[in-house]
């Protein structure tokens, strides 16, 4: 169990410190706060490039959301799951970093399938499909497909 | 992979079926059109409890005026369907799989081997800094999950 | 101050009211649960044109978004601040939405200061005036004006 | 009306002046230059915990390495200055209206008498829908403190 928990552990954490360099564009990693794996806490260090060593809590709502998502595609090479449901995950970010994750998205979606809820552009030019949904006459939510290419 | 999501009568939509052809699908649309309720379709067909679906009762999950609510997903081959139905007292809750009338922890030992851990490969609206928001405790939880 | 009360009640329900219908397409009102306004909550009912009346927890974020924005508004009518301060009140805002919102603002604008963080362009393009942050070298923060015009 | 903020060694700006001239300023920039930061150095002024400046102790909001931080608010005639020093074992905080040093509560009862009811007139980044979310007694108080 243990030795399962640290390879786990050991190999998230270099797909981390991968993600955060092309993402984030800094150096991030994570860490175990104490030995024992099972009391621990685990931490994330981050240092943007050209700027000193954040703390996670007086991060911005946009430096936090790369972060978390980081995190997620760290275990999703490690363990892939059938499918990623994402709901407006790039509402924090600023037009660069939408065009960055939307490019991440496209080059995991070689591996496992993402369904995104976006409202922004580079987003919905970098997918494969786009799937619009609107109200009709009475009230009830109507699916279209919209083609952008 | 989803391939398929139909639904009837769940929250703003009537009927609507939506294919997953590729494997990058963006979906949008005006504020209130109906965007996170699909997302919620997914949750609600793989067994997820009401507060998460920002529902105080289940029953509120289905269309306004209707008597019940379906969902059908298909996933890697399989066709997991949940249907609730109003009663006097409350609801019914059926879920089949490809077409065979099962029990919820079928559907959960299904989820559980496709492995579908909904605490991290789904991302609620408002949600994308929980993570880095969560104590570090929390978040060493989810490594023991995985491994 | 029962009266005092009702009074301030009343006015802002009649703002409410109108915001509602320039800023989120629909009709909106408040009221009090209770008889007696000190033991009572405050309720929001909001029927989008078109669509029917819909329960506070199931509406999205973006409907959401507008109605708390129209109760700020709704009570700055009654009693104005000397400036407000939003940090990307627009995040869950579609295009459209942003626009209005925006438009809503400058008209406001007229009778108090408003300093609003967004990433919007159409909230950008709004404004009387866009100061640019950014960060330089050593990673302070640096404060540039961005003339639009 | 705020015409003017003032900062030195406020979390990420070293030293910055922003002056406003109009009604309707837009702040922009990418994330994590300081939008917020700024946001924060009202709140930090007008005398607001740490808790709510993402910060968990007062001390963390001065500029990496330094010893003391600074804003200055002028608003409607007043210069409101507030500054705080790191110190052994925690730190000095000080107010300043019109250069002349005051207590914390004469910043509150001018605060007061400027009408600056921070609690719905300043929107924290991802605060938008607060109000809606909050429970119908919280909401009935807002009214209580404006009438
Ligand atoms: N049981 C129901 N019957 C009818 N309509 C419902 C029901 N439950 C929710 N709705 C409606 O669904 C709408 C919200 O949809 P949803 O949250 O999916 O919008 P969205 O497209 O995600 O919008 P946003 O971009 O603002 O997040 C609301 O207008 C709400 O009234
Ligand atoms: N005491 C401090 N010293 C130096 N830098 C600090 C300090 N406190 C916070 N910061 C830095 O400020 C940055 C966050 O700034 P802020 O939250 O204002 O960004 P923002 O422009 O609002 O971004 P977003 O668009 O993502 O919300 C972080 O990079 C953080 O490291
Ligand atoms: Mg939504
Ligand atoms: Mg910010």
């Amino acid at each position: 169990k243990r030795s399962a928990f640290l390879s786990a552990f050991n190999s998230i954490n270099e797909n981390f410190k991968e993600i955060v360099r092309e993402l984030a564009d800094g150096e991030g990693e994570i860490y175990l706060d104490r030995d024992d794996p099972f009391s621990s806490g685990l931490q994330i260090r981050f240092k943007p490039f050209g700027k000193p060593i954040q703390r996670l809590e007086s991060m911005s709502g946009g430096e936090k959301s790369l972060l978390t998502l980081a995190f997620i595609f760290a275990i999703q090479r490690f363990k892939p799951a059938p499918f990623y449901a994402f709901d407006e995950v790039d509402m924090f970010l600023d037009g660069v970093n939408v065009g960055r994750l939307a490019k991440m998205i496209r080059k995991l979606s070689s591996d496992a399938q993402f369904i995104v809820v976006s409202l922004r552009k580079p987003m919905l030019e970098e997918s494969d499909h786009v799937v619009g949904v609107t109200r009709g006459g009475d009230g009830e939510s109507i699916v279209t497909a919209i083609q952008l290419r | 992979m989803i391939k398929r999501i139909k639904l009837r009568n769940f929250k703003s939509f009537k009927r609507a079926e939506i294919e997953f052809r590729d494997n990058f699908t963006v979906i949008t649309g005006p504020n209130g059109s109906g965007k996170s309720n699909l997302i919620d379709s997914i949750l609600f067909c793989l067994g997820t409890s009401s507060k998460v679906l920002r529902a105080e009762r289940l029953t509120d999950l289905i269309r306004d005026g209707r008597g019940e609510a379906e969902v059908t997903i298909e996933i890697d081959g399989y066709e997991i369907k949940r249907r609730i139905r109003k009663t006097e007292r409350g609801y019914y809750s059926y879920y089949y799989i490809n077409d065979k009338s099962v029990s919820y922890s079928d559907v959960e030992r299904l989820v559980e081997s496709l492995g579908l851990n909904t605490d991290y490969n789904i991302v609620m609206q408002g949600d994308v800094t929980r993570i880095a928001e969560m104590t570090p405790i929390q978040r060493r939880k989810i490594i023991e999950d995985v491994a």
